[in-house]
């Protein structure tokens, strides 16, 4: 990727470098499960990387479309998954895909990339985001594992991923996929993702894109780190003018002839619908519904649904427009992506489009332009909870509280597939080394990438440290010094959107106390659940009988709090929840950390003890945590929540954890 | 006869592999076939590769992947060392 490692902290050059001190991720393998690897990139390439680790039992399935020797010091393993997928589907259509390690898709290229790229200078696409392109962990080695095709991703082939890169030997999975909220034991990436844990793994995976609703977060289990999305202080503007003078700030990745200087006629794609056509069809510009005659030599604004972004370009282009104004609906708020898009286009968001609709209706002849500004930096507020991005309460398990973390995932340029357009609609013809996309699958590899570095900084670590270390030394303040903005509203977001926070890779590396979790502390956990013990066992064959006395899952040694109350409107007494968590201390022997509590109104939280003395290393020590709320009650089918923190500082450290109430 | 078969993921309770198995992958085929055996009195089974197996598990799980009816699922799951069988979803990219 080019900027999000300056955006995160990783080029600086104190002595405590988080990329110095963990080689870059030399000794540390990532597992990326997905639509394959384009190996041919330069972000692949394997000069000044040592021998691969010899703990390595992995390698590269030698195919037609994908030669093992294509791999590398870099490259060190590609495998692909497609058995589940043909047996549902049929056979790999080779003509339409590679039935290989290869990515026709450019999703699988991107993700890996960005989670260990190495350095390419002078990456961009189509000259937007141009600068030197790199993963959060350069050096560390990939192994690829196909797992997604032209219809989607089977769980049985993932599940047989999971388990040859475990058996392979890798450190860290990155999966940017997923789907329905289910039970841990009928969901084979929790299963996947346990038994990798188990065999102390990291597993990072993306929390969707089925923001800004509430309760819309998947791939929820505990021992999975979920990634948000949010914004970088980059952009691509391009501006909207109208006749009357007005201007509307969109973005675009259009690379092309622009609209020159004049104002152009400008329609509404629900007034150019063809004959025998519904007005709602042509409004979101859906193939073949627009008439020609309307729209020949104008700018045509289209509704956002329905169709992909920018295959709306390719339907109003084939009309014979000029251009094209892509307007959210209210349902999609303020958050725009940016599209290289096949003619010039712009989007914007549901109050901009509101008020160009209107200019249209009350104008005889309504004309406009659109003015593209290339690539622009130091854009604030940033970072910005993407309006995308899955938002809590956790739907499987309200006492646990997911997203975890956010990372970058708007307009990321990584390297992408030699196979398919920037857009990936088949009449692009275009061919990219680099395109820039967005989606919590794009903020997932950088944590994957983050968590790369932290295992080899700090090889003695567990899954839980690493993901209790970003956790905890997350930052919830964007770089104006206001509280992180919710893209979607524009308004101060929460811990529902954004987790612990947005990471801040050098102080992971030294949070000073992290809350471990073993697997034993995971079955108690489950049993917490009430799954039965066959379920259970599901998750964890290993496992015995639940203890008589079984506790919430609120008592899991979570980085964060989140607690369930009843919404008991009849009764005045106040509300009450214990948590009790441990925490170890990974900073120096002698170490005070005192408590400081924020919760909101009419909430008490008290923690006990308020100070924490350590003498030793790794040394354990215990805090409780007393909630007390005051009863409320809500319309049925209502959820209220309120948000504060707790957080633990040696005047060096911050360990910082968000606290949920819901009622 | 293929209407309504998915693909079932299955678990195995290793500690229950008979001896008689020399291989985890011996015993899952016999569990496999013997359900498929109960649904159909001819042998009309493994017509190819992907009515068999499709994928076994040894790492972060314990049992195997194969296309199954409804009642063939029910049946599975009622077989000695058989502790679940459920459907997959599909998954797609974020």
């Amino acid at each position: 990727t080019t900027h999000t490692p300056e955006f995160l902290g990783l080029n600086s050059s104190v002595a405590t470098d988080l990329t110095e001190e963990a080689k870059y991720g030399e000794d540390v393998i990532i597992g990326v499960l997905d639509t394959g690897v384009w190996p041919e990139r330069a972000s692949f390439l394997d000069h000044k990387m040592g021998p691969i680790p010899a703990r390595w039992l992995g390698g590269c399935a030698d195919e037609e479309s994908f030669s093992a020797s294509l791999c590398n010091r870099k490259l060190i393993g590609a495998k692909y998954f497609a058995k589940g997928y043909e047996a549902a589907t049929g056979p790999v259509n080779t003509t339409v895909e590679f039935k290989s390690a290869r990515d026709g898709e450019g999703h699988g290229t991107h993700t890996a990339s960005t989670a260990a790229g190495r350095m390419v200078s002078k990456a961009s696409l189509l000259g937007f985001a141009e600068g030197v392109a790199r993963g959060m962990a350069s050096k560390a080695r990939l192994a690829v594992y196909k797992v997604c095709w032209e219809s989607g991703c089977y769980d049985s082939d993932i599940l047989a991923a999971f388990d040859e890169a475990v058996a392979d030997g890798v450190d860290v999975i990155s999966l940017s996929v997923g789907g329905g909220v289910v039970p841990y034991y009928l969901d084979p990436i929790a299963i996947g993702a346990y038994g990798a844990m188990k065999k102390g793994v990291f597993v990072s995976c993306s929390a969707g894109n089925s923001g800004p609703g509430s309760l819309t977060v998947t791939n929820v289990a505990p021992w999975i780190t979920t990634v948000a999305a949010s914004t970088i202080d980059r952009s691509f503007p391009a501006t909207v003018t109208l006749s009357g003078g007005d201007e509307f700030q969109g973005t675009s990745l259009y690379s092309g002839p622009d609209l020159g200087d004049s104002l152009h006629p400008l329609i509404y794609a629900v007034n150019a619908s063809k004959a025998g056509v519904n007005a709602y069809s042509a409004s979101l510009c859906l193939d073949g519904t627009l008439d020609p005659a309307k729209v020949k030599g104008r700018i045509v604004l289209c509704d956002r649904g329905s169709n992909a972004r920018v295959a709306k370009g390719q339907v109003v282009k084939a009309a014979g427009a000029l251009g094209m104004i892509l307007a959210n609906l209210p349902v999609d708020g303020e958050g725009l992506v940016a599209d290289s898009h096949v003619l010039p286009a712009t989007a914007v968001g549901a109050k901009a489009g509101a008020k160009i609709k209107d200019y249209i209706l009350s104008t005889k002849s309504p004309k406009a332009n659109i003015l593209f500004r290339g690539t622009v930096y130091g854009v604030q507020p940033a970072p910005v909870i993407s309006s995308f991005s899955s938002r809590g309460p956790n739907p499987e398990t309200p006492e646990v509280l997911k997203p975890d973390i956010t990372a970058p995932g708007v307009n990321i340029l990584a390297a992408w597939t030699g196979a398919a357009a920037p857009t990936g609609l088949e009449g692009d013809n275009r061919t990219v080394e680099f395109n820039i996309i967005s989606g919590t699958s794009m903020s997932c590899p950088h944590i994957s990438g983050i968590a790369a570095l932290l295992k080899g900084a700090r090889p003695g670590w567990s899954p839980a440290m690493i993901k209790s270390a970003i956790m905890t030394s997350a930052y919830v303040v964007d770089n104006t010094g206001a509280p992180l903005a919710d893209e979607a509203t524009g308004n101060v977001s929460t811990p529902f959107a954004y987790g612990a926070g947005h990471v801040d890779p050098q102080r992971a590396m030294n949070p000073g106390l992290v809350y471990d979790l073993e697997v034993a502390d995971y079955i108690k956990f489950l049993c917490a659940l009430n799954y039965s013990q066959a379920a259970i066992r599901v998750i964890d064959p290993d496992v015995g009988a639940c203890p008589t006395k079984i506790g919430s899952p609120s008592e899991l040694n979570y980085p964060s709090f989140s607690t369930l109350f009843d919404q008991t409107g009849s009764s005045s007494a106040m509300l009450e929840t214990t948590f009790s968590r441990t925490v170890t201390n990974v900073g120096p022997a002698n170490s005070t950390y005192t408590v400081d509590v924020v919760g909101p109104k009419n909430v008490k939280i008290t923690v006990s003890p308020s100070i924490l003395e350590f003498t030793e290393e790794n040394q354990k020590l215990h805090y409780t945590m007393k909630v007390s709320a005051p009863p409320v009650k809500l319309p049925p089918g209502t959820i209220g929540s309120a948000f504060g923190f707790v957080a633990w500082t040696d005047g060096i450290h911050v360990v910082q954890s968000p606290i949920v109430i819901n009622w | 006869s293929d209407l309504g078969v998915r693909t079932y993921i299955v678990q195995m309770a290793q500690t229950q592999q008979p001896v008689v198995f020399n291989s985890h992958q011996s015993w899952y085929e016999s569990t496999f076939h013997a359900v498929k055996q109960m649904r159909h009195t001819q042998s009309v089974f493994a017509v190819n590769e992907l009515d068999g197996i499709l994928h076994t598990y040894s790492t972060v799980f314990q049992g195997f992947a194969a296309r199954l009816t409804e009642a063939e699922a029910e049946a599975m799951r009622l077989r000695p060392g058989v502790m679940a069988a459920y459907p997959e979803q599909v998954r797609q990219l974020h």
